[in-house]
């Protein structure tokens, strides 16, 4: 009796946001930001099963508008992002793994997510057959046809620019020096989308932590 | 015939690496 507010607020039930704050602690995205991330990342987990998580075919859809094309590369990013291996990206390892992309993000963060990319089977090593597997898939992919002596001359040049000490296998430390000296292919590692995020989804406002007037 | 191309340079221009086509809309 006579305490009952006028006005109740009521905090709108956001499933698959967990706690913003959090995740922005955790990232170099701000609250906004993470709110903002949550509407790119609504628009792409029900492309096919609106389940509040993100499948592989989600993902491709996403990248290509069409998730019969199978890519290899949007597959390998899929499963770098899917850290625990659950076959779906829910939206803490999202915003986790685009943290990775944002311009603000430490160079050695990136470089380190790229060469966990490229180290297909997760051995620390970036192997011959690992490469040469990428570039055929890649070829392939665009429909390009090179001889197996053209393949091979690609991943000679690649290994004489990289394997510095000459083992066979690229280290962690070769491919750090090898970015170093070849920073334009750390650019792919870079989004600058991220640094205005919240005004290319500004719809956050409205579904995100808008207390409603009852 | 048109020199080789380090197989690094030419992963990084393919388009499953290009995360930014999540962003159009």
């Amino acid at each position: 009796m006579g305490c009952v507010p006028s006005k109740v607020v009521v905090r709108r039930h956001l499933p698959g946001l967990g706690n913003p704050v959090v995740l922005a602690s955790q990232t170099a995205f701000s609250v906004s930001e993470v709110q903002a991330l949550y509407e790119l990342f609504k628009s792409i987990s029900s492309g096919v099963i609106d389940d509040g998580l993100i499948n592989k075919e989600e993902f491709q859809l996403a990248l290509f508008k069409n998730q019969k094309k199978e890519n290899f590369f949007a597959n390998r990013i899929f499963d770098v992002f899917d850290v625990d291996k659950k076959g779906v990206i829910d939206f803490g390892d999202f915003v986790r793994a685009l943290n990775i992309f944002h311009p603000n993000a430490p160079h050695e963060n990136k470089v380190n997510f790229s060469f966990k990319i490229y180290d297909l089977d997760n051995t620390g090593y970036i192997e011959r057959q690992e490469v040469k597997q990428m570039v055929i898939a890649l070829l392939f992919e665009s429909e390009m046809r090179l001889t197996d002596e053209a393949v091979e001359a690609i991943l000679d040049k690649t290994f004489s620019e990289t394997d510095v000490n000459q083992d066979g296998k690229i280290d962690k430390e070769e491919w750090c020096n090898f970015v170093g000296r070849n920073p334009s292919l750390m650019k792919i590692m870079t989004l600058p989308y991220l640094k205005d995020i919240t005004t290319t989804f500004p719809s956050f406002v409205f579904n995100s932590e808008v207390d409603e007037i009852d | 015939r048109p020199p080789t191309m380090n197989a690094f340079e030419l992963i990084a221009t393919s388009q499953g690496l290009n995360l930014g086509k999540l962003f159009e809309k």
